[in-house]
């Protein structure tokens, strides 16, 4: 519950009007920085547990998964980006059924995603933009994101198997190939 | 363009078409900075723009020339991708499961070489005539209707034409005529407004050389990397005026699915 706590604490902090706005001056700035990245990184441990319980039905075997901090903002994950075979966990927190489309980084390769009943889905390779592979804080080895559509229900957590496959990119059947026009 | 049972159908992405009404709208995309105003802070006529206040030092934005497109089709997604000079990168995607148009925005680091602090903005440039008249979500309580150079309690002449006419946006800004509609939604707050017939304008980045005196004594220059932030961001445009559908998605896009990543240290069989 502490490091809960230290999350709500810190998304407290937050409320302020200047974290909301930005008029605070630098220095606050990277403390509000400091001050939720290790909230954050602490109460991911929750998740970690619970999630490990939930697989194993015991909080005390070793885990199954480690969850990586990934950073979707710059296209950016560890995990993902470097595991031959990860799993997507994803939460809808919101009340009713949805569609959302997931973007995961990964380097260029084959990839098969499953859902949780073990069919194969679709799923389609893009390239990530130049733009974004070149911003100078961004220390990250993907190279495109594998984008699926995740069928989420109200409240709902799923999870989804991907695997990457070594296999000729065309001959995939998960339909990963993408078609490049430039001008 | 492939039919998808959607309702929504773009033609990536001058133009799009509402199916259900056989109407089709026309939409283009472009990118500007405003130079920001410097003064000398000694009386509030002479303020700089800064953290507390948008003060272009212009009445017209420059517009970005677009430098690179790149088309990206697939089974999931179409994406159409320009780059613009100064740092600007516009993805322009259609999922062929939803029924929105999402641009994908990314600006910076902004250039500040030449000395002058820029404040960027992106136009969704439709064919709706709206007579001056916008709707922008505020505090995100109300939609409250927003008419261009007035004030709907007093007669009032702007001294600034720009930013007299930007109000906050917390989720939604739209503009309608009609049986038309365009909306943008934003991925976070931001200032917006409709300077032009048919236009939706969203500010999307500030780099900015002096303080405005407001209080925080400082100049809006984030240099953690010593080069300035690099920002991005979504907007998801919609067409249609289903209020519930709507609402959902200002929700969905501020409350996005929670992706955990782990590595499996099992072989897909024992996952399944």
């Amino acid at each position: 519950k502490f490091v809960l706590n230290e999350l709500k604490s810190a998304m407290g902090v937050m409320q302020h009007h200047d974290a909301i706005t930005g008029t605070e001056k630098q220095h606050v700035t990277h403390d509000y920085e400091r001050l939720l990245n290790q909230a954050i990184d602490d109460a991911l441990l929750i998740a970690r547990q619970a999630f490990n319980k939930v697989t194993q039905g015991d909080a005390l075997k070793p885990p199954l998964f480690e969850y990586a901090r990934c950073r979707l903002n710059e296209s950016s994950c560890h995990a993902s980006e470097t595991s031959d075979q990860f799993i997507i966990t994803v939460y809808n927190s919101l009340g009713w059924d949805l569609k959302e489309a997931l973007r995961i980084p990964v380097v260029e390769g084959s990839y098969e995603v499953y859902a949780p009943n073990g069919q194969k889905i679709d799923s389609q390779l893009v390239p990530i933009p130049p733009l974004v592979l070149k911003i100078p804080t961004r220390h990250s080895s993907a190279t495109h994101e594998l984008v699926f559509i995740a069928r989420l229900h109200a409240l709902g957590i799923k999870s989804f198997y991907i695997k990457k496959i070594k296999k000729n990119k065309r001959d995939s059947h998960t339909h990963d190939y993408y078609n490049v026009g430039s001008n | 363009v492939r039919s998808h049972g959607l309702n929504v159908k773009p033609t990536i992405i001058d133009n799009f078409e509402n199916r259900a009404k056989r109407d089709t709208s026309d939409l283009d995309i472009t990118f500007h900075y405003y130079p920001g105003c410097v003064g000398n802070n000694r009386v509030p006529a002479n303020r700089s723009s800064g953290a507390y206040i948008f003060r272009p030092n212009a009445t017209s934005p420059k517009q970005l020339n677009p430098l690179t497109t790149e088309n990206f089709n697939g089974v999931l997604v179409d994406e159409k991708r320009v780059v613009y000079d100064q740092k600007v990168l516009s993805v322009r995607r259609h999922y062929k499961e939803l029924e929105f148009i999402e641009n994908e925005w990314l600006v910076g680091p902004i250039d500040i070489s030449d000395d002058v602090g820029k404040e960027f903005a992106v136009r969704y440039q439709s064919d709706i005539l709206n007579n001056g008249e916008f709707y922008t979500d505020s505090n995100g309580r109300q939609v409250l209707k927003r008419k261009l150079n007035q004030r709907p309690q007093w007669n009032v002449t702007l001294a600034e034409p720009i930013a007299g006419n930007y109000y906050p946006v917390t989720n939604e800004i739209y503009i309608e005529n009609g049986d038309k509609r365009l909306t943008v939604l934003t991925d976070r707050s931001q200032g917006g407004t409709s300077l032009q017939e048919g236009q939706v304008e969203l500010m999307l980045h500030r780099r900015l050389l002096h303080d405005d005196a407001f209080g925080v004594g400082e100049a809006l220059n984030e240099t953690a990397n010593g080069e300035g932030l690099v920002v991005r961001g979504r907007h998801r445009i919609f067409t249609t005026k289903d209020e519930v559908l709507l609402r959902k998605n200002i929700l969905q896009l501020h409350q996005q699915p929670i992706v955990f990543v782990s590595e499996a240290h099992i072989p897909y069989d024992q996952w399944l």
